[in-house]
């Protein structure tokens, strides 16, 4: 419960927020795109939280559904995963989604 | 040194090597590129084999150069990781080094 608050927490106060783990490239692609855009976000790297980590990555599969890394939040809303952002960018909604946030 | 043998003949007996592991989506994407072009890769599964997988990789590193994921051997001849198999197979290098193999 207080794991779950601290994720609502996070994903609010940053507009974009990106749960990672330093060892994996769908982690380093999505980081990277945000960057290449122009935007900073918020990256949580799971592995480098320990056991911490590893309920924060099921306490985010409660909340999302998703079990997986990178998992993405924009505007505190759940994106998805690599691909899914990727998509998003490719689609254009990407840069939509993120102006009507004025984040860029 | 009794692992670096048994990697060299690993990579010898099998025409297409990938080690891997089994969370890992760049590891999934050459496997299943293998499998699209109808080759049946000969995959070792790192994190499966605990503290030998770890040691593997690090074999791996001193025979390739390479300490990451996922690990391409073709006809016994180190390849590299995920992006240079996908841009091999783009410049249609792929199939010909299989073919010439006598692989595909
Ligand atoms: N299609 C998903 C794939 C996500 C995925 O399979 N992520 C892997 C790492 S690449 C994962 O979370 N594996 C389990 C783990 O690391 O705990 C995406 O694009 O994000
Ligand atoms: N560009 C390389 C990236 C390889 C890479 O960074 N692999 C990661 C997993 S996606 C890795 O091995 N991380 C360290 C580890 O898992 O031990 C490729 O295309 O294969
Ligand atoms: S761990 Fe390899 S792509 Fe995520």
């Amino acid at each position: 419960a207080r794991m779950e608050e601290s994720v609502k927490k996070t994903v609010s106060e940053h507009p974009v927020v990106i749960y990672s783990k330093t060892w994996c490239s769908y982690s380093s692609e999505v980081k990277s795109l945000f960057k290449r855009i122009g935007v900073e976000p918020h990256v949580i790297e799971l592995d480098q939280l320990g056991a911490q980590g590893t309920q924060l990555q099921r306490v985010l599969e409660m909340l999302t559904g998703q079990s997986t890394v990178p998992n993405v939040f924009i505007g505190g809303k759940h994106i998805g995963g690599c691909s899914d952002t990727i998509k998003l960018h490719q689609d254009g909604e990407l840069k939509k989604l993120l102006s009507e946030l004025n984040i860029t």
